[in-house]
C-alpha cells in the first residue's frame, strides 16, 4: 500500500 | 531501492556518526546545537513509531534502531556527559517557533487523520526545520568547526539525494508522497547557502568564518 510505500522510505 | 536512496542513506549515517565521533574524540560539543540534536531524536522517534506497528526489512529496522540510538547518544553527550563544554549561549534559536506551528500544520495536512499518521507527518515537517537552531548558532558565531562542516554537508547532502529517489520513483514506481517531497524540498533549500560556502570555503582548505 501507499503508506508501507512511505514508511519503507528512512 | 535506488542508487540515490543508498547512498543518501549512508550519508545520512555517515552525517550522525562524524558528529558523535566528533563530540566523543574532541571530549566537547562546542560550536553544536543541543537544540537541534534534539529537534532530531523528536523527528526519529514520532517517525520511526512504525517499528512497533509494521516490519518492512531487516534493513529498514536496522537503520531506523541505528538513527534513534545515535540521535539519544548525541543528545546524552551535550547535554550530559560534556555538559560543561555545551555553549548554551550562543544556541539560543527559540525551537517554539518551530515546533508549535509544524505540530498545527502535521495536524492540519496529513494523509490520515490517526495519531501515528500524525506523528509521521510531523516528524516530517519538524526534520525539515530542524537544522535552524544549528544554522542559527553558526551565524550567530560567524564560524564553524571544518568537523561540524563534514556533518552538516552529509546531512544537507542526504535530503538532496532524496529529491532524485523521490524523481526515480515517481518514473519507475508511480509513487510519490507530496508531503515527503514538499518538506524535502524546503529542507535541501535551507542548505543552499550552506552548501555554497561548502565548496568555495571549506573544500578549497579554509575554515568556514562568516563576514561579521
Amino acid at each position: 500500500s501507499q503508506e508501507l510505500l512511505r514508511h519503507d522510505e528512512l | 531501492m535506488n542508487i540515490f536512496r543508498g547512498i543518501a542513506d549512508f550519508s545520512h549515517l555517515a552525517a550522525i556518526i562524524i558528529l558523535l565521533h566528533k563530540i566523543w574524540k574532541s571530549r566537547s560539543c562546542a560550536g553544536i546545537s543541543g537544540k537541534s540534536q534534539i529537534l532530531f531524536a523528536i523527528v526519529f522517534t514520532t517517525r520511526y513509531l512504525d517499528l512497533l506497528t509494521s516490519f518492512i526489512s531487516l534493513y529498514n529496522t536496522s537503520m531506523k534502531v541505528i538513527y534513534i540510538s545515535c540521535s539519544y547518544a548525541t543528545v546524552y553527550l551535550i547535554y550530559m556527559k560534556f555538559r560543561a563544554t555545551y555553549d548554551g549561549n550562543h544556541d539560543s534559536f527559540r525551537v517554539e517557533f518551530l515546533v508549535v506551528p509544524v505540530g498545527g500544520l502535521a495536524v492540519l495536512i496529513n494523509h490520515d487523520f490517526a495519531l501515528l499518521e500524525i506523528l509521521w507527518t510531523f516528524s516530517i515537517y519538524l526534520e525539515s526545520v530542524a537544522i535552524l537552531p544549528q544554522l542559527f548558532m553558526i551565524s550567530k558565531t560567524g564560524e564553524a568547526e571544518t568537523i561540524t562542516t563534514h556533518y552538516l554537508f552529509c546531512l544537507g547532502l542526504y535530503r538532496a539525494l532524496y529529491l532524485f529517489n523521490w524523481i526515480w520513483r515517481f518514473y519507475f514506481e508511480g509513487f510519490f508522497d507530496m508531503i515527503a517531497i514538499v518538506a524535502g524540498l524546503v529542507q535541501t533549500v535551507l542548505y543552499c547557502d550552506f552548501f555554497y560556502l561548502y565548496v568555495t570555503k571549506v573544500l578549497k582548505g579554509k575554515k568556514l568564518s562568516l563576514p561579521a
